[in-house]
């Protein structure tokens, strides 16, 4: 499953 | 979150703090790019597209509220305050922005991790905050003596990165299958375009002199 678009670093 | 990524974030709020801190104190922006500050307000807005959408933590909505407010607030500074705007190096900040904002969009359309706008916008983002440095570097060169707070500024804002990458490695190391191929490849090019001025300004520290970059 490509991951999604959630970027947890600023 | 790892240490390195936490002195990353508080060496990049710092920086920003030591610049509103400069233009608040001497109510002048004396060898401050504005075309740095437009390209990194138009950096944080296209990477926060997801500031409404995605909640990750008070920390993370926090930071990025920051970072926009901050940079947004410096744009207008320089352009709107009637006292700041007087002291902008106008006709030496006249790097032609428009081809780095081009070429990062560009490149986003190319590589990227998911052909969305999301995905794209993130990668234009990422591209442009790399190149986003190139017009503060060019009017320090131009403008000579540079005062304490805009040079500690810059190191702040080129030192953050290297925490990131530092960052990267770390979660490269711990985490399986943590890629960041497009941040760190992004990351590395942004941290070696500071090389030069890092070398200056110890330079200037070890010789307690002021900080000079060679024309």
């Amino acid at each position: 499953e490509e991951s999604s678009f959630l970027k947890d670093e600023l | 979150m790892n240490v390195f990524r936490l002195a990353g974030d508080m060496t990049h709020l710092l920086s920003i703090l030591l610049l509103l801190l400069k233009i608040y104190a001497t109510k002048s922006c004396s060898g401050v790019s504005r075309k740095t500050q437009e390209l990194y307000a138009i950096v944080f807005i296209f990477r926060y597209l997801d500031l409404f959408t995605d909640f990750i933590s008070v920390y993370n909505t926090f930071m990025k509220v920051v970072f926009i407010a901050s940079s947004l607030a410096i744009v207008w500074c320089m352009r709107f305050h009637p006292v700041v705007r007087r002291s902008y190096d106008r006709e030496l900040d006249t790097f032609r922005y428009f081809f780095l904002v081009g070429a990062s969009f560009a490149l986003a359309l190319i590589w990227h991790e998911k052909f969305s706008v999301q995905e794209v916008f993130w990668a234009f983002s990422i591209y442009l905050e790399a190149v986003a440095i190139l017009p503060q570097l060019v009017l320090l060169q131009r403008s000579g003596n540079v005062d304490n707070l805009t040079g500690q500024y810059v190191f702040f804002l080129g030192a953050y990165r290297a925490f990131y990458i530092l960052n990267w490695i770390y979660r490269y190391l711990t985490e399986p299958r943590f890629t960041r191929w497009i941040a760190g490849t992004s990351g590395v090019v942004q941290t070696a375009l500071y090389a030069d001025f890092f070398y200056y300004y110890f330079i200037s520290w070890k010789n307690n002199s002021k900080l000079k970059l060679p024309a």
